[in-house]
C-alpha cells in the first residue's frame, strides 16, 4: 500500500482532505450489546454464526477468528490532530443521537460507510446504502441494508428526523452455518455514548471536556416526536410451532392465522400461537386445513381457541404492482429469540396464469422460519401475499435469500373469507385443485409448450 | 432515493470519515481500517470501531472480554500505533493526500 501523500485526486468530483494525524482516547463497549449478543447468537456464536468480512474460503485462522469476535462490539473515540487550515475551515453541522428505542421496526435507515477502508478513498468514502431497521434486541439492531467489509463503524442514520444519528456498524456481513445472512449488525448509538460520557469522566487525565463535544440524543430542540409507532404491519407476524416445527403466521381474523403446510402439516394438528407485539401472548389453536402435499399451495389454516388481541388483521390486497416497494415480516433466523423481523425489496415479479397472479417474487431477505409470514405493499399497508419459500441452488447447495417466493393473497381471500363467515372448508379444498400451469409454475418449470397439432 | 433521504444524506456524508491504522515506520503491515463517524471537526473527534486497534493491544486481545470490561484508556495500545483519519471537506477546500489504489481488489468484468 502506498501511504505516501499522493497528487490531489477528486473523491466523485470533490476533493479529499489530507490523511490527519489522531490519538486514541478511549476504547469503549456497550454491555447491554453483549448481554443481547450472546442471548440471539448463542454460545456456539463459533460453530454457527461467522462474523467475518474474509469470504468463506479466506484463510483466517482461528485466532484471527477469536480476536474478530471479542472486537465485535467495541469502538474507539479519537483525537484528531488539526493543521491551521482544518481548524478554519467551517465546522459542519451538528449531529444529533436517536435515542434508544425511537425508531420502529420497518423504519427506513441510510448507512454511510467506506467498504474496503484505506482502499481508494477517494473512490469509496463515505458510500451510502439504505435498507430498514430490521429488528431490535436492546441496542443490539439489525438492518437489511448491504455494506461490504470496510464499513464497520460507520453510521446509521434515520430519514425522519433527517440526519439523526441511530447506531454504528458493528459487523456488516453475518454468517449462518456457511450462508450468508443479508444482515448487517448494528450497535445503537445513543448507549454507545452514555458509555463514552461515563468513560470519559472517570479516566484519570483531563478528557472530562471533551464529553461535552458528544453528540446529544434527539429531543426537545429538534421539535420532532422522539418516537413513532412505524408501519402497522410490522405487528402483523406471528411465531407458528407444531412440535419441534416452527415458522411464521399471519392473522386474517382475530382467530385464524394462515400459515404454511410445511410449518403445520397435519389437520387437527395442536398448534401454539405467539404474538410478541404490542405484548407477548401464546394461544392454543388446531389446524383446520392444510393443502395437499401434491398441491402448489403450500398453505395451512389454524383456527385459535381465543381471539388474538391488538394483533392487527391486514387488509388483504387486490392488486399487484411489479416493481413496488415491499416488506417482509416473519420469524425467520432468530425464531423466539426476538420479535420479527421486517425486510424490504421490491415486488420482483407477478406471475400469472390465464391473467391471473399465482406467484409472487420478492428482492426482500427470507430466511428459514420465515415462511408463512406476511408480505406487505409499503405504500398501501395491504397485504399481498403469504411467504413460501426461498431458493436453493441444488448443484451448488447455496441458498439465496433475496429470491423468494410467495402465494398471493387473492388466491386464497375468497376460500379464508367463506371459511371465516361459515366454516365451510370447501373453497380452501377447491385449492388441491390447482390447474396444471400453477403447478408446472411452483415447480420453477417451463410452461408446457402447445402440443402440435396433427394437420390431417 | 434522493426525495426521500435528502438532508439525511448530506448529513450521513458530511459525518463519514474513514480510519486507518498502522505500525510506526512499518506501513507494509497494515494500514488497518474502518469507517468512522465525525463527532466534531473542531477541536476534531471521530468514533470508530474498535477491531482495527486489536493487534495493538498491550495485553492481548483477551482484555476486550474481561469480566467488566467496558471502556479502555488510550494507552492500552502500544506506542507504536499510528493513526490517521480522513474525511471529506464540509465545503470545497484545500484537496489532496489520496492514496493509490493497491492490489487486492479489481474490477473483473461481468
Amino acid at each position: 500500500a502506498s501511504l505516501e501523500p499522493g497528487p490531489p485526486a477528486p473523491s466523485r468530483g470533490r476533493p479529499l482532505q489530507p490523511r490527519l494525524p489522531a490519538e486514541l482516547l478511549l476504547l469503549l463497549s456497550c454491555p447491554a450489546f453483549w448481554a443481547h449478543f450472546a442471548r440471539l447468537f448463542g454460545d456456539e456464536a463459533a460453530e454457527q454464526w461467522r462474523f467475518s468480512s474474509a469470504a468463506r474460503d479466506d484463510e483466517v485462522s482461528e485466532d484471527e477468528e477469536a480476536d474478530q469476535l471479542r472486537a465485535l462490539g467495541w469502538f474507539a473515540l479519537l483525537g484528531v490532530r488539526l493543521g491551521q487550515e482544518e481548524v478554519e475551515e467551517e465546522r459542519g453541522p451538528a449531529m444529533a443521537v436517536s435515542p434508544l428505542g425511537a425508531v420502529p421496526k420497518g423504519a427506513p435507515l441510510l448507512v454511510c460507510g467506506s467498504p474496503f477502508g484505506a482502499f481508494c478513498p477517494d473512490i469509496f468514502l463515505n458510500t451510502l446504502s439504505c435498507g430498514v431497521l430490521s429488528n431490535v434486541a436492546g441496542p443490539l439492531l439489525l438492518t437489511d441494508a448491504r455494506c461490504l467489509p470496510g464499513t464497520e463503524g460507520g453510521g446509521v442514520f434515520t430519514a425522519r428526523p433527517a440526519g439523526a444519528l441511530v447506531a454504528l456498524v458493528v459487523a456488516p456481513l453475518c454468517w449462518k452455518a456457511g450462508e450468508w445472512v443479508g444482515f448487517t449488525l448494528l450497535c445503537a448509538a445513543a448507549p454507545l455514548f452514555r458509555a463514552a460520557r461515563d468513560a470519559l469522566h472517570r479516566l484519570p487525565h483531563s478528557t472530562a471536556a471533551l464529553a461535552a463535544l458528544l453528540p446529544p440524543e434527539v429531543g426537545v430542540p429538534w421539535g420532532l416526536p422522539l418516537r413513532d409507532s412505524g408501519p402497522l404491519w410490522a405487528a402483523a407476524a406471528v411465531l407458528v410451532e407444531c412440535g419441534t416445527v416452527w415458522g411464521s403466521g399471519v392473522a386474517v381474523a382475530p382467530r385464524l392465522v394462515v400459515t404454511c403446510r410445511h410449518v403445520s402439516p397435519r389437520e387437527a394438528a395442536r398448534v401454539l400461537v405467539r404474538s410478541t407485539t404490542p405484548k407477548s401472548v401464546a394461544i392454543w389453536g388446531r389446524v383446520v386445513f392444510a393443502t395437499q402435499e401434491t398441491c402448489p399451495y403450500d398453505i395451512a389454516v389454524v383456527s385459535l381457541e381465543e381471539d388474538l388481541d391488538d394483533v392487527p388483521i391486514p387488509v388483504p390486497a387486490e392488486h399487484f404492482h411489479e416493481g413496488e416497494a415491499v416488506s417482509v415480516v416473519g420469524f425467520g433466523v432468530f425464531g423466539q429469540s426476538c420479535g420479527p423481523s421486517v425486510t424490504s425489496g421490491i415486488l420482483s415479479a407477478v406471475v400469472q396464469v390465464n391473467g391471473t397472479p399465482v406467484m409472487l417474487q420478492t428482492t426482500c431477505a427470507v430466511h428459514s422460519g420465515s415462511s408463512g409470514g406476511p408480505l406487505f405493499s409499503n405504500h398501501s399497508g395491504n397485504l399481498l401475499g403469504i411467504i413460501t419459500s426461498n431458493t436453493r441452488d441444488n448443484n451448488t447447495g447455496a441458498t439465496y435469500p433475496h429470491l423468494n417466493f410467495s402465494i398471493p393473497i387473492t388466491v386464497l381471500q375468497p376460500a379464508l373469507q367463506q371459511y371465516s363467515q361459515t366454516q365451510d372448508l370447501g373453497g380452501l379444498r377447491e385449492l388441491d385443485r390447482a390447474a396444471e400451469p400453477v403447478r408446472v409454475v411452483w415447480r420453477l418449470q417451463r410452461p408446457l409448450a402447445e402440443a402440435p397439432r396433427s394437420k390431417l | 432515493m434522493r426525495r426521500q433521504w435528502g438532508s439525511a444524506m448530506r448529513a450521513a456524508e458530511q459525518a463519514g470519515c474513514m480510519v486507518s491504522a498502522s505500525r510506526a515506520g512499518q506501513p507494509e503491515a497494515g494500514p488497518w481500517s474502518c469507517s468512522g463517524v465525525i463527532l466534531s471537526r473542531s477541536p476534531g473527534l471521530v468514533l470508530c470501531h474498535g477491531g482495527i486497534f486489536v493487534p495493538f493491544l498491550r495485553a492481548g486481545s483477551e482484555v476486550l472480554t474481561a469480566a467488566g470490561a467496558v471502556f479502555l484508556p488510550g494507552d492500552s495500545c502500544r506506542d507504536d500505533l499510528r493513526l490517521h483519519v480522513q474525511w471529506a471537506p464540509t465545503a470545497a477546500g484545500p484537496g489532496g493526500g489520496a492514496e493509490r489504489g493497491r492490489p487486492g481488489l479489481c474490477t473483473p468484468q461481468c
